[in-house]
């Protein structure tokens, strides 16, 4: 389903709260999501960098998979 | 490659960064 901005806003509250005591970890997420609007990365990029970035957080990648098009996901590690 | 809810979470994220 379409998500609207209160999802986008709990998920970025949600990235906070799980990195309070790391906020470096959120500013990298935020650099990230420059990259992508500015267009020097593509989905692809984002998904490799994120996986990354949130690796030992399977919440926080099944929630950002939600914002993924169709057929794009981050394998989540079991 | 169409990225709708990518490019609305990435304009939420960055609407905040500059409040």
């Amino acid at each position: 389903q379409r998500l609207k901005v209160e999802d986008a806003l709990s998920y970025l509250d949600q990235v906070k709260l799980q990195f309070g005591n790391q906020p470096q970890v959120y500013n990298d997420f935020l650099d990230i999501m420059k990259e992508f609007k500015s267009q020097s990365i593509d989905t692809p990029g984002v998904i490799s960098r994120v996986s990354q970035l949130f690796k030992g957080h399977p919440d926080l990648i099944m929630g950002f998979n939600t914002f993924l098009p169709p057929g794009y996901k981050i394998e989540v590690q079991t | 490659l169409a990225a709708p809810q990518l490019i609305m979470l990435a304009n939420v994220a960055l609407t905040g960064e500059v409040n």
